[in-house]
């Protein structure tokens, strides 16, 4: 989801 | 992961080990501001709480930790071991003035009103202005070593990177981050001034003066 792809960010 | 975000990583990595290296090998911070590095310190810890909740993948713990790390030996070169050649006299940049309205900002305009998500978001809004201080260091004393120049071309041109990464993951994966996208397009234009310094003095071989 949205989150995850955020904290997949450095 | 695509190419942007990947050249964006590799070039926030490079910064940093730039960093590290310049002091190690030159055994002096001169030129260096530990405030900024104070705030990166804060916005690496900040942000990389998430190693403890959501883990991504092998590569994305390392550079955090990576990061940690390095942001934490940084401060420690300066404040203890080279301390004798920190310029303390020309690193006066006051950083409550950006760290309480990162603070107060993070508290209003948040994806989620938990800890952890009000740290992520303060770590955003810092990073975007943590830079300050050295900028401010360098327009100081009016010039900059060829090496600190290098480290921040790279790390201005990380951010920069990941702007591109936006656009990509906007088009292709239909996500967007509106915080992360606001606060780097602050980040980049701050360092929009040295960019037209380093390509029109480093990359030609002269030092980074600045224009009187």
């Amino acid at each position: 989801d949205e989150k995850e792809m955020r904290h997949d960010e450095l | 992961m695509n190419i942007f975000r990947l050249t964006g990583d590799l070039s926030h990595l490079l910064a940093i080990l730039i960093l590290l290296w310049k002091i190690w090998k030159t055994r002096s911070c001169s030129g260096i501001s530990g405030r900024s590095q104070i705030l990166f310190a804060t916005v690496y810890t900040a942000r990389y709480l998430d190693l403890f909740t959501n883990f991504v993948s092998v590569y994305n713990s390392v550079m955090k930790i990576i990061f940690i790390a390095a942001a934490f030996a940084t401060l420690y070169l300066i404040y203890v071991k080279f301390k004798a050649t920190y310029d303390r006299n020309h690193d006066t940049f006051r950083i409550e003035f950006l760290l309480a309205p990162c603070a107060l900002l993070a508290l209003i305009l948040n994806h989620e009103f938990t800890i952890l998500e009000v740290l992520w978001t303060f770590s955003i809004y810092l990073e975007s202005v943590a830079i300050l201080p050295q900028l401010f260091l360098v327009s100081k004393t009016g010039e900059a070593e060829t090496i600190t120049s290098h480290y921040l071309f790279a790390l201005g041109s990380y951010r920069a990177l990941y702007l591109l990464n936006w656009i990509y993951r906007y088009y292709f994966e239909g996500f967007f981050d509106l915080i992360a996208i606001v606060a780097g397009i602050v980040q980049t234009v701050l360092y929009c001034d040295f960019f037209y310094l380093y390509i029109t003095r480093v990359i030609k071989g002269r030092a980074l003066k600045l224009p009187a």
